[in-house]
């Protein structure tokens, strides 16, 4: 039963990107088949995984202008288990081209329908922005995934992203739920962050995942050497904590 | 000589909220007039100078319109010597809304000209996307700062960033420059925090300030008082650097 996660959330930095290597990694360790789909026009994603983006000639930049299809694309095996979607920075050319497309929303679905059976998890990077590439991912998945990062700003944007997906519902996808709420950066010596996960849990309580992300510098290192944490460094905390979180995502149910 | 400056970064998370409102406060505290316009549908820069953007009637969406004046929405003393235009969280509709008018990149401009001259200093929060808002940011404004998250993924945009840059004053506004960049979330004791530095500082040897933002919890703790560092806790890491980065720009020369 293929599962198609997008990682979504318009505020920046909160952990979208480290989310998807990570728990993709994770689920490849599980011998979970994995897709990750680069969404981002700062192709962050497809760095963390060691591909060269620069070099790249064909992104999902040419997949969105349906120049080139999926498996033409795809760069196998960036960990085990896991393929991916690269992105590419010219991407960001593509929030205009395709705003004047017909069925711009429905690009990706159409583009991955074949290819994503191969997979039991599909999981979509989304940039810190609700527009056409976001929603492309929301016209795809059936779960929205949100990281949130534990401080001050934390829920002001999820009334707008839960309006979003329910007008993705009422018009485009009637599958798509807010699926998980995941607390990242949490720092249990700042009472800030304490607060924000008390917050988070009584707004959110079917909602909110029971793994936190702890604030671990691993994360934010692996990514130089084209890594996930569980590979760069396995007993870190944070190698730990998505381990954790892949348990969880497999047997998870989305609330009603 | 009235100077406005947008602080803009596509990366999410970088510290643009968190420099428009310690920088503007340390600036309002050595005397200088400022005026702080919140051009992000998130509205954070509005919520952590401490309006209650929920409770507003009109915003810089009705500004952005045209059924509001500057004058009309503004915020004034927020902090000693320093307004703002708050933002509100249906700015995001702007982005449609905006994009089919005529001049839609010199609306703001157009409707800062009369209030701008009041002040010394008038600096613009802007949203993790070079979309619409923060190209109406890039018309009015002559300089551009740019906060860069001493991380992994700090220079990945610049390229974009300067092309968009270019563009503008190609077409725009000739007198937009690259000012200034702005090392944040610096962590002496990380090793990847002082890689990045050096890189920055090979990269744009002219750019970079000398002031550095160390990571410091005071300065993720204060939004939730609706006040600054400064004002917050002044002998906190964060007042002193954002308070330095206060003199700092007030002498800088945007470089050639
Ligand atoms: N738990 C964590 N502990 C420490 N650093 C982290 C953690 N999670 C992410 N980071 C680092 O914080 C920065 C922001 O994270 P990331 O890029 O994943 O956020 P994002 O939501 O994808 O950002 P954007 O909105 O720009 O796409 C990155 O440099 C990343 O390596
Ligand atoms: N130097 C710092 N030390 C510790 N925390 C910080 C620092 N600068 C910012 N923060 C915190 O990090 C988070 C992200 O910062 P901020 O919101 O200013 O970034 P931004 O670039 O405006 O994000 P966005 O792209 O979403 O607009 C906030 O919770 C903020 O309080
Ligand atoms: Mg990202
Ligand atoms: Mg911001």
């Amino acid at each position: 039963m293929m599962r198609s996660i997008a990682i979504v959330n318009q505020k920046g930095g909160v952990g979208k990107t480290t989310t998807a290597a990570n728990l993709g990694a994770c689920l490849g360790k599980m011998k979970k088949k994995v897709l990750l789909v680069d969404l981002d026009p700062q192709a962050n994603l497809s760095l963390h995984v060691g591909v060269n983006v620069i070099d790249l000639d064909f992104s999902i930049y040419d997949f969105l202008l349906e120049r080139k299809t999926a498996s033409e694309i795809l760069a196998p095996s960036v960990f085990p288990n896991v393929d991916l979607l690269p992105s590419h920075l010219n991407l960001s050319a593509a929030e205009f081209e395709l705003s004047y497309k017909v069925g711009r929303e429905q690009i990706l679905k159409t583009g991955l329908k074949k290819i994503a059976a191969n997979y039991d998890f599909v999981l979509i990077d989304c940039p810190p922005h609700l527009g056409i590439l976001t929603i492309n991912a929301f016209t795809f998945a059936t779960e929205a995934l949100v990281p949130v990062q534990m401080e001050f700003f934390a829920l002001v944007g999820m009334q707008k992203l839960e309006e979003t997906i329910e007008i993705v519902q009422k018009r485009l996808n009637k599958k798509l739920k807010l699926s998980m709420i995941l607390p990242t950066f949490y720092d249990k010596r700042v009472s800030l962050s304490g607060e924000a996960m008390k917050l988070l849990r009584k707004s959110y309580p079917k909602h909110v995942a029971r793994t936190k992300i702890g604030r671990n510098v691993k994360l934010a290192e692996s990514p130089a050497f084209g890594k996930a944490a569980v590979d760069f460094m396995p007993s870190s905390r944070g190698a730990k904590d998505y381990t954790a979180l892949a348990r969880e995502i497999v047997k998870w149910k989305a609330p009603c």
